[in-house]
């Protein structure tokens, strides 16, 4: 049996909106550790992983590993129904083909459940070693989602640089160019508003911004954003889930003819 | 502009 509930749903909420355009169906896996998922774009460009850690639900019992295949589209369409104050309970029984939604307003006076159909998934799961990247840099995620909208006017591309100077990005199109350099910025009031750079080595790689600007879905679940380079690996960008985990989308880069 | 790499060319599955 399966029940995990999460007094601040809107969380949920916002989780589902962070996914649903870029994955179509997707497995959830509940486990001791927690709520997790993993999935690939239907062109296998870009990857997201999310953990949401069982301590941070007020109430989580998993008796056994469970997977469970869903149409994100369908479960955003649910979730619509949750108020933002709502508390979200999810159930399901060991080997049913059904998920619940019990959505709970804050005056406890208004209690909806939604039942919907399981799908069989054969999904693949990747493995995804920790790696030293080249270069990290934390910066403000609303920042981030500003610069990948500006240059996706621009351009379809974008260069992603860091050296000691700061993190570069730069598009070119039919209209021009375009350059955004963020240096590193700490001299601020608040500390997610700054701008980190651990550089061990420069780094330049190339991506789709459209697929960035997919990940900016996730801006509203973190004020701020962690982008991991490597020359020789997938973009991590990774929006911290305050006391529950963290959704991270990996894009895989572009590279010359 | 650019040849796109997959995710599936970086981590194997598992």
């Amino acid at each position: 049996m399966l029940e995990l509930r999460l007094v601040q749903g809107s969380l949920l909420k916002k989780v589902l909106e962070a996914m649903k355009d870029l994955v179509t169906d997707a497995n959830f896996d509940c486990s001791a550790t927690g709520f997790s998922l993993q999935a690939m774009d239907s062109s296998h460009v870009a990857l997201v992983a999310l953990l949401l850690r069982s301590e941070g639900f007020e109430h989580y019992r998993c008796d056994r590993n469970i997977t469970m295949g869903m149409n994100l589209n369908n479960v955003s369409k649910l979730l619509k129904c949750a108020g933002n104050d709502d508390i979200i309970t999810i159930k399901a029984d060991d080997g049913g083909d059904t998920v619940t939604f019990m959505f709970e307003n804050p005056k406890q006076d208004k209690i909806s459940d939604f039942e919907m159909k399981l799908m069989d998934l054969d999904s693949e799961h990747l493995g995804i070693p920790d790696a030293e990247y080249h270069a990290i840099v934390r910066m403000p995620s609303l920042e981030f989602s500003r610069i990948c909208k500006d240059l996706s006017s621009i351009g379809d591309t974008v260069v992603i640089s860091v050296t000691k100077e700061g993190i570069k990005f730069s598009t070119r199109g039919d209209i021009g160019n375009a350059n955004i350099v963020c240096r590193q910025n700490t001299t601020v009031d608040k500390p997610e508003e700054a701008t980190v750079i651990q550089m061990n080595e420069a780094v330049s790689l190339t991506f789709a911004l459209r697929y960035l600007n997919s990940f900016t879905k996730a801006t509203s679940l973190s004020e701020t954003v962690t982008i991991s380079l490597s020359s020789e690996l997938p973009l991590v960008a990774e929006y911290k889930i305050a006391d529950m985990g963290y959704i991270k989308f990996y894009l895989a880069p572009k590279i010359e003819d | 502009s650019g040849v796109q790499l997959s995710i599936t060319e970086f981590y194997r599955s598992t």
